[in-house]
This record gives structure tokens, C-alpha cells and sequence, in this order.
């Protein structure tokens, strides 16, 4: 539609609108249907969806050793926990991109797992944050160290961290505020967040996840690059995919800022969180 | 930035008589790119600018304007026409309880733009309102307005241990009992392809008439947006839209989406986490917004 090519087969019109559509965004869905016409061929459809899953997999990170895509994958983290290691993961992203049910969701799996499992509330900003993720940890059958709302998400953080140690766990989940990332004192505060972590838990693992909600456009990059400045970002959960959306924003992100998506949240229900599949997700999407 | 790669084309053009396909060529290309990089959805940027080519088509080119230029401020003029005539009107009616019901997608923004809603009812059109908490959902909802409405003074009808249908039928009654002039309900998030949760709604609709259906969506939605506003319109046939988190730096190309599949316009803006970030929507800033 938008290629102006005259020497576009049907079949690659086809699949850049496919992208568009899926919010790959017009860079990212340029590049690699400029790279699918340099390498297919032959026109049949079967063997272009092949070349383009090869190439939309080359552009992202797939074999981090955290994501699950990685042979060892998230048995990394998991042999990481059995030895004594604690994990410490972040939850960070906008406001309403599903952070304090992907953690009740990760406590719930962790927990299953057998690992020893702790959560910090540390969202003391919003009305009942605090409130909702308790009943998640009941829902997990998970300890939760919190504090009134309006104190100091800094504070919630140090007491789990000791908490953490003290108790010996495996993994310590830990909720933050929806922040835009466009709003200097917030992505300070988070900041902040991160430096408590690596000082009061050096010996820990710490993995930094951004929520990013399906549903989004490309504002979805600024808040991935702002995010990534502030905090770093270790892997992207992608929420909400049992929406009529195809999050390939995700998948931009992922190609332009060389950052895994490590979760995939398909639902309401404590066990809709999945180790994201790249295979899985490319089939659904050009199927 | 559109207006650096318009004034590249400029420089090509000189003297043509009218606008025709060939001295707005790359305008349209432009225009088009910057519409679907503000995300506005592709099948509208099509139509849309198609649209407005064909109008714009033959015009005699102003004195003083180049044709792309021309072009540019049509595109313009045809944003700002189907983003509507501007928020900030409604249906609050002098006598009774006058209803206003929040829809969205889950996260959107409802149980916050509730407050800000209920706020501006009482404070432009003097009717006392009533805040019901119709989400059993999810978990700690019903706390989440309760506290953040008490905070700001309003009452909040909550019940517990029943469906979102009875909730709002019950706190209806309570408000005619208490004299109250307007009443605003928070919704449970449910995704437009839910067709049982989307039956809820119908259902609520059915038992209490809504004199507004407002559509929460979020500022940076994606190419999704015309699927989901086109699901709840068809569904419940909403008679607005609020667009959230416009205090983000998304360029906001959804709400152009939206308001063009639907035909409705959007009424108002969320514009921050308090209850007061709340505005009346401006069709020809959000105009700019998408095509800057
Ligand atoms: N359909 C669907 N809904 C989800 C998913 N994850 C979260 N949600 C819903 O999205 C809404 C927001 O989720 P929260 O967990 O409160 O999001 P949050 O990021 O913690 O929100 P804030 O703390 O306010 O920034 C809730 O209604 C969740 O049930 C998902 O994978 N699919
Ligand atoms: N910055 C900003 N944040 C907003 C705005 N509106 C809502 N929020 C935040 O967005 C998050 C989600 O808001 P909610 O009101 O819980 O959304 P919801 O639609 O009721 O969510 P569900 O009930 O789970 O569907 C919260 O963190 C709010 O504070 C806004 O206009 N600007
Ligand atoms: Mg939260
Ligand atoms: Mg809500």
C-alpha cells in the first residue's frame, strides 16, 4: 500500500499491510519487506511466510539467557534460584499496562515451580494498588511486604530486600507505580528503585521488566527507549495478546532497542502468563 | 518534522494553476506516513486522504500558498471536521438522574475518568452525582473508587455479591431515593471481542437506559483502535469518546480512528492521574498533535 513499488508481488502488499495492521510500524515493516524482496525467490506464499519469520527473528533478540527461547532459557534463572541465588524481578511500565497482575501471574508461576517467592507492593501511589496486589498473593499463596499508601516506594523496597534475605527466598517480585515515561520525576523515582536493588541486594539477579500493553501504538518505542535510559531493560512482558491486538509493536521494540520479550500475558486469570514463543507468536500472526 | 520534508517539495513547485495529482504527489505520500507513524489506522489513512484529495482536486491554488501547502492545510481542515465539533457537551437533563456510562478496553482509564467525570457534572451543570462502583471484577476495583471518590466527596454505591446489571438497576433506585441529579457508572475493562462480557453491557444498558455511553480509550492506541470502537459502537452504540493519558507523548492518531469509523465525536481528554486533569476536547489541537 504504502511501498509504491510496481514490482511488489501481491503476496509482499500482503504482508506489509499484515504488519502495518499488526503495529510493526513503517520503518520496521520497511526494512524487513525490503530485505524479504532481496531474498525471496519464488512466489510461493508458504516458502516468503518462512523467509519473512526467519527475518522478522534475525531483527529481534531471541537468545538472551534469560528469554525463553534460549535452550537453557529460563531454567538459567531457575538453576540460578536452586543455588542459592535470590532473583529479584523489577515490574516497570505506563500506567495500566497490566504490571500488578503480570506479578500476582509470576508469583503464581514461580511459586509452582517450587521456588520460595516474595512480593514487595511498592506502588504506595495509586488507590487501592496495595489492596489489588494482596489478593494476588492470596490468589499465589505468596508473602507481601507493603506499607500505607503515600509512604515511600523507596522504603517498601529496602524492607524487602532485607525481608528477602532473611527469609531466604528465591525470588522477590516487585510492583511498581504506572509512570509515563515522559515524566522526569517519575522515571527518577524508578531509577531510584533500581539503585536500592543493586545496593541492597548486590549478590541478586535482578531482571527489569517493562510491561507493554498489546494494544499500543508506536508511542510504545519512546516509552521502551525512556524506560531503557531510566532503568534498563532486561525483557519485555507483552500483555494482553488475547486482545484483537497483535502487539508487534513488541517485536519493533524488541529489533530496535535489542531487548527480548520474555512474557506474554493472555488474560485476566492468575495462569494466563506465558515464556513468550517467538515461533508460536509468528505463526498466530501470519497465519 | 511534515512541515521540513513539505518545504523539500516546495522547492520543486512553482506557479501550477490548480492542485492536480502530480504537483501534490508527494505531499500525499508525506501526509500519509505521517498519519500512519501517529497511528492512526491504515485503512482510515487511505480513505480519509483520499477523501480528501478528491475534494481538494481542481481547486485554483491560493495566491501566496504553494500547492502542498494548500494541501497540507486541507488535510488539516478534514482532521479537525471528523474529530468533531468540539467536547464538552452532555446529555444532562434538567429533571430525573441523569446516566452516564463508562465502556472500555481493560486499563483504559474508566474507574479514574469516573471522578473527573462526576467533578465536571457538578461543577457545570449543578447536578449532584453518584458514583457506582459496577466492576466486581477485578480485584480491589470497587476499593479503587471507592477511595479515590470519597477523597473528592462523592458517595459511591457498592454492593457486593452481585452482577454488574442488578448494581446499577439498585444504585439507581438509591439515587432517586437520595435525590441525586446524575450518576456516573465504572465499568469492568472487557475486550470488544468478549462476546459474553459484552452481553453484560448490553444488559446494563437495557435496565437503565444510559443517557450517555462513553468510550474510554487510551491516547496511544494502536492500530487496533478502529476494531475496538467499532466493536462497542455496533454493540452498545456509544455516544462519545474520552481520550486518556493525553499527558503522554503519544501523538494521539487513535482518536482520529475512532471518531471517523464511529461518526461520534470526542467529548474529553484525561489529562494526569488527578481528579481535576480533566478537559474539554479540542478537535484542532489534537489536529496538530497528529500532524506535527
Ligand atoms: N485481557 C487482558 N487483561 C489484562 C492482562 N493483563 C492485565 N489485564 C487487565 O488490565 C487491567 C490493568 O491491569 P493492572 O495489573 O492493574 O495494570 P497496572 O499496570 O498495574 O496498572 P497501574 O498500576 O494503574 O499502572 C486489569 O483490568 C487487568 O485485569 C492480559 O494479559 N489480558
Ligand atoms: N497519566 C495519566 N494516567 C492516567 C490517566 N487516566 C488514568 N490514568 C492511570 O491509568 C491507570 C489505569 O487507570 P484505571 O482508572 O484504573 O483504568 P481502568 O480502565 O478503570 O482499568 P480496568 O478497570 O482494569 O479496566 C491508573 O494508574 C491511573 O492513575 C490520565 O489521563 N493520565
Ligand atoms: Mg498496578
Ligand atoms: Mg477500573
Amino acid at each position: 500500500i504504502f511501498t509504491g513499488k510496481k514490482e511488489s508481488t501481491q503476496v509482499l502488499s500482503d504482508i506489509e499491510e499484515i504488519l502495518i495492521a499488526s503495529d510493526f510500524g513503517i520503518d520496521f515493516t520497511q526494512q524487513i519487506i525490503e530485505q524479504l524482496s532481496k531474498r525471496v525467490v519464488s512466489s510461493n506464499p508458504d516458502e516468503v511466510i518462512s523467509e519473512l519469520k526467519n527475518i522478522i527473528k534475525e531483527k529481534m533478540v531471541i537468545d538472551s539467557e534469560i528469554s525463553s527461547n534460549h535452550p537453557d532459557s529460563s531454567h538459567d534463572l531457575s538453576r540460578e534460584m536452586n543455588q542459592g541465588s535470590i532473583v529479584a524481578y523489577l515490574m516497570f511500565g505506563v500506567n495500566g499496562t497490566g504490571k500488578t497482575t503480570t506479578c500476582g501471574k509470576l508469583a503464581y508461576k514461580l511459586k509452582n515451580e517450587g521456588k520460595k517467592t516474595l512480593i514487595a507492593a511498592a506502588d504506595t501511589h495509586r488507590d487501592a494498588a496495595v489492596e489489588q496486589l494482596a489478593i494476588w498473593s492470596k490468589r499465589a499463596n505468596v508473602p507481601i511486604i507493603s506499607q500505607y499508601q503515600g509512604s515511600d516506594p523507596g522504603a517498601v523496597v529496602y524492607d524487602a530486600c532485607d525481608s528477602a534475605r532473611a527469609r531466604s527466598v528465591d525470588a522477590l517480585i516487585v510492583d511498581t507505580a504506572g509512570r509515563l515515561h515522559n515524566k522526569e520525576r517519575l522515571m527518577e523515582e524508578l531509577k531510584k528503585i533500581v539503585r536500592i536493588l543493586d545496593k541492597k541486594l548486590p549478590e541478586a539477579k535482578l531482571v527489569k521488566l517493562l510491561t507493554v500493553d498489546a494494544t499500543t501504538g508506536q508511542n510504545a518505542i519512546a516509552q521502551a527507549t525512556q524506560f531503557n535510559e531510566y532503568a534498563g531493560v532486561d525483557g519485555i512482558v507483552l500483555t494482553k495478546l488475547d486482545s484483537s491486538a497483535k502487539g508487534g509493536i513488541a517485536c519493533t521494540i524488541s529489533g530496535l532497542l535489542k531487548i527480548p520479550i520474555l512474557y506474554s500475558g493472555t488474560g485476566e486469570g492468575i495462569e494466563d502468563l506465558a515464556d513468550f514463543d517467538v515461533d508460536e507468536y509468528l505463526d498466530i500472526l501470519l497465519s | 518534522a511534515l512541515s521540513e520534508r513539505l518545504s523539500g517539495v516546495l522547492k520543486k513547485i512553482r506557479g501550477w494553476g490548480s492542485l492536480n495529482e502530480s504537483n501534490i504527489k508527494d505531499g500525499i505520500r508525506d501526509i500519509k506516513l505521517a498519519l500512519l507513524e501517529a497511528d492512526v489506522n491504515y485503512k482510515v489513512v487511505k480513505e480519509f486522504v483520499d477523501d480528501v484529495t478528491k475534494e481538494a482536486m481542481g481547486e485554483k491554488v491560493l495566491k501566496s500558498i504553494k500547492p502542498a501547502q494548500q494541501f497540507t492545510k486541507a488535510v488539516y481542515d478534514g482532521l479537525v471536521r471528523i474529530l468533531g465539533v468540539g467536547g464538552g457537551e452532555l446529555s444532562i437533563k434538567s429533571g430525573g438522574i441523569s446516566v452516564l456510562m463508562l465502556v472500555g478496553l481493560q486499563g483504559s482509564g474508566k474507574t479514574t475518568t469516573c471522578v473527573k467525570l462526576a467533578r465536571w457534572v457538578e461543577k457545570n451543570y449543578n447536578k449532584k452525582t453518584l458514583l457506582v462502583a459496577a466492576d466486581p471484577y477485578r480485584p480491589a476495583a470497587m476499593e479503587q473508587l471507592d477511595l479515590l471518590g470519597s477523597k473528592n466527596g462523592f458517595t459511591v454505591f457498592k454492593k457486593e455479591k452481585m452482577k454488574p446489571p442488578d448494581i446499577c438497576r439498585e444504585a439507581l433506585e438509591y439515587a432517586k431515593e437520595k435525590s441525586f441529579g446524575a450518576a456516573v457508572l465504572d465499568t469492568a475493562g472487557r475486550l470488544e471481542i468478549d462476546e459474553q462480557m459484552m452481553d453484560e453491557l448490553t444488559r446494563i444498558k437495557d435496565k437503565v437506559d444510559p443517557h450517555e455511553i462513553l468510550l474510554v480509550a487510551d491516547a496511544a492506541t494502536g492500530q487496533v483502535a478502529v476494531k475496538v470502537a467499532q466493536g462497542f459502537n455496533e454493540r452498545l452504540g456509544i455516544t462519545g469518546i474520552i481520550l486518556s493519558r493525553m499527558d503522554s507523548d503519544a501523538r494521539g492518531g487513535a482518536a482520529l480512528s475512532m471518531a471517523y469509523i464511529t461518526g461520534k465525536a470526542i467529548s474529553f481528554i484525561g489529562t494526569g492521574e488527578k481528579v481535576d486533569d480533566f478537559e474539554k476536547f479540542y478537535p484542532d489541537r489534537i489536529a496538530s498533535r497528529i500532524l506535527d
